[in-house]
């Protein structure tokens, strides 16, 4: 609550940069276990 | 006096240089930063806790991919079964090889799997097949190819119903040396044993100067056919023996070693002309045959 604009503004962009590295991580993991699933088929 | 005070309204100079105003924006976009952040952060979690889950299945159905190839491994080293196409281990190679980065298993798993691959790349290169002609009556799938064997199984399949027996080298503990010994389909008097790897020590019959070595001799060098390769097996060798010809070398007069013969000639020859009845019957033979 006692943060500044600016030290908000840090870290949103800190957890928006994690939430697009989750985003590729999950994009790589479903292209893999799709294919593994496909396989296993 | 109403009017008046109704008429006061705000006196104030309002000297201020706006500081007011400024932290009321700076308050409301503050509180417009945490609802984002708010926002942000509930989607972070989200995404972590589906990026646990998907992990989870992917670690599951990975492992379950794992236990399959190790099983396909087991039924190819023991009886070559069915083999699954090269174009589909190539795929399941690079659907695991591609997996996370991040997973350090995955490294294991992929050194694993190219270690595999070397290994069989090795032994399809010394796999060989010879071709043993035994007699007709002889239902037995042993090969005496000079080395010794133990046999480690027998199988009769469905759609392959001529049997195989399955032997591994007994010579040295460490010799990893495999043959499988199975009847021709076209000839049955005739053993297809199929070797793969190759012997890391001596053939134990090299190191016997008596039967055993005459034994391989004659298998190996006095009785071997011409070598015939097939268009299929390019890259295998294929040799072929004649079995039945060793039992006729067994009997003491069919002995063909030039050492043992002329050892033998000689030691009849050294009995013989010390008998003077020898020579009396050889003169005489002659003499009656040249009379004839």
């Amino acid at each position: 609550k006692d943060k500044s604009a600016s030290e908000l503004r840090e870290e949103l962009n800190r957890v928006n940069s994690e939430n697009k590295k989750i985003k590729e991580m999950l994009a790589t993991v479903y292209e893999n276990y799709y294919a593994l699933h496909h396989h296993l088929e | 006096m109403d009017q008046y005070s109704s008429s006061l309204v705000d006196t104030s100079l309002d000297l201020t240089i706006g500081i007011t105003r400024m932290r009321v924006e700076e308050d409301s976009t503050t509180s417009a930063l945490v609802e984002e952040l708010k926002r942000v952060n509930a989607e972070n979690k989200k995404l972590s806790e589906m990026l646990t889950l998907m992990c989870e299945n992917y670690n599951v159905l990975r492992k379950q991919l794992m236990e399959y190839v190790n099983k396909s491994e087991r039924d190819q080293t023991s009886p070559p079964k069915k083999r699954k196409s090269p174009a589909r281990d190539d795929a399941v190679s690079s659907a695991v090889i591609g997996g996370l980065s991040e997973s350090s298993s995955t490294d294991q798993d992929d050194q694993y799997i190219c270690k595999k691959q070397r290994e069989e790349t090795v032994v399809k290169e010394k796999v060989s097949r010879v071709y043993y002609k035994t007699e007709a009556s002889d239902t037995t799938l042993v090969v005496k190819d000079g080395y010794q064997w133990r046999k480690y199984g027998q199988k009769v399949t469905r759609d392959n119903p001529s049997p195989r027996a399955y032997f591994k080298c007994a010579c040295a503990p460490s010799c990893s040396v495999k043959k499988k010994v199975q009847r021709s389909v076209e000839d049955q008097s005739v053993l297809v044993a199929t070797y793969e790897g190759e012997h890391n020590h001596p053939m134990p019959s090299q190191m016997d100067s008596n039967s055993g070595l005459n034994r391989y001799i004659s298998l190996g060098g006095g009785h071997a056919a011409s070598a015939k390769g097939s268009s299929s097996l390019a890259n295998k060798h294929v040799t072929t023996v004649d079995l039945t010809e060793s039992k006729k070398v067994t009997s003491p007069s069919r002995i063909e070693f030039p050492e043992v013969q002329k050892l033998l000639v000689e030691q009849m020859a050294s009995s013989l002309t010390k008998d003077p009845n020898f020579t009396a019957a050889l003169a005489a033979a002659v003499t009656g045959r040249l009379y004839q």
